[in-house]
């Protein structure tokens, strides 16, 4: 518009796509640091749908009056082009209204895994129908989210709940202090242990390359948080310390061919602790994002 | 990670079901070539850079 060359185009609306809506949430400082994510939750506040259009939908389609409300992380590229993960979905009644939840922890994840400077946090919300196909039902176009609460109150406003754990607290302390002795009360730690091949009555004639290596083990415990957990979880269990993160071992073998011995390398995952954390037992492993 | 541990991965990786039977004369005088031996300090460096790379 500020340029000489440039003629401003008018358009009009000739269609509205009215059941997908776009949240964003602005997410800069809003997750503490050195904290873990544990999970958060989307609330959506579902306006109760007028009498008459109920009674009329109930006339219309008398089998059908729920909805599908799906959750999508939508992820604009550097190269301007879009990508949507979906992150949770659920059927939603006609008859009932107020707060719904939806689990969006998985979108916080992805998001956290973007390079700094990071998008604010894009939730993409779609009514759909229930089933597709014939019979049609209306179902999905009754449903309604508030967006702004009456006279800016913000009452019905989108929430976004962010549930973390402080891992001064309950994260893992390193490395262990090889000074100190094991106990109940150490807290989740790396401990060096030194796995030695030479000694292994197998590994002789067989294994060449190295003669052994620090591997590594998660020792000690994990404090648990408070009771009761702001949101349920089925099959949730403690915190324990484990590997999170390890690291393959190169070794050379020999092996026969032709009935003579030749030296191959064969690469072992997941042979060396990197890092020790305390997870919950039973969580899901969160996915990762890829490119 | 114990040894009986270690001993069923490289079996796993190898495609093995057993440890091959392998005289000592015949190892005692085996050289591993340059290839071999520069293919094994690659791996170790990448498993290293990995390592200071972090999460």
């Amino acid at each position: 518009r500020f340029s000489q060359e440039f003629r401003e185009v008018a358009g009009r609306w000739l269609a509205s796509e009215a059941s997908t809506h776009l949240l964003v949430f602005s997410m800069e400082r809003r997750l503490p640091p050195n904290s873990e994510l544990v999970r958060a939750v989307l609330r959506l506040f579902q306006e109760p749908v007028p009498r008459a259009a109920l009674r009329r939908h109930e006339r219309l389609s008398p089998h059908s009056a729920r909805a599908r409300v799906t959750i999508e992380w939508l992820h604009v590229r550097d190269d301007s082009s879009n990508r949507t993960s979906l992150v949770d979905s659920r059927l939603v009644s006609l008859h009932e209204s107020g707060w719904k939840a939806f689990d969006v922890t998985e979108a916080v994840t992805f998001w956290q895994q973007l390079s700094r400077p990071r998008e604010p946090l894009l939730l993409q919300v779609t009514v759909q129908r229930e089933h597709l196909g014939p019979p049609a039902s209306g179902a999905h176009k009754l449903v309604r989210f508030a967006s702004q609460g009456p006279a800016g109150t913000g009452q019905g406003e989108p929430q976004l709940e962010l549930h973390t754990l402080d891992l001064g607290a309950y994260g893992a302390q390193g490395d262990c202090d090889p000074e100190v002795p094991l106990t109940e009360a150490t807290r989740c730690c790396r401990q060096e242990v030194y796995i030695d091949l030479r000694g292994m009555k197998w590994a002789e004639n067989w294994v060449l390359e190295p003669p052994g290596f620090l591997a590594y083990e998660c020792v000690g415990t994990c404090q648990q948080p408070p009771q009761p957990l702001p949101f349920k979880w089925p099959f949730l269990g403690p915190r324990q310390c484990v590997a999170s993160e390890t690291a393959s071992l190169p070794v050379i073998v020999s092996m026969k061919e032709g009935g003579r011995p030749r030296p191959q390398v064969v690469s072992l995952p997941n042979m060396r602790v990197q890092k020790c954390s305390c997870s919950w037992d039973g969580a899901p492993v969160p996915r990762k994002l890829e490119p | 990670l114990s040894g009986e541990q270690i001993r069923g991965r490289l079996l796993q990786q190898l495609h093995l079901s057993e440890v091959p039977v392998l005289d000592e004369g015949d190892v005692g005088e085996l050289v591993t070539p340059a290839h071999v031996m520069a293919q094994y300090v690659a791996l170790l460096q990448r498993s290293h850079r990995a390592r200071s790379r972090g999460k």
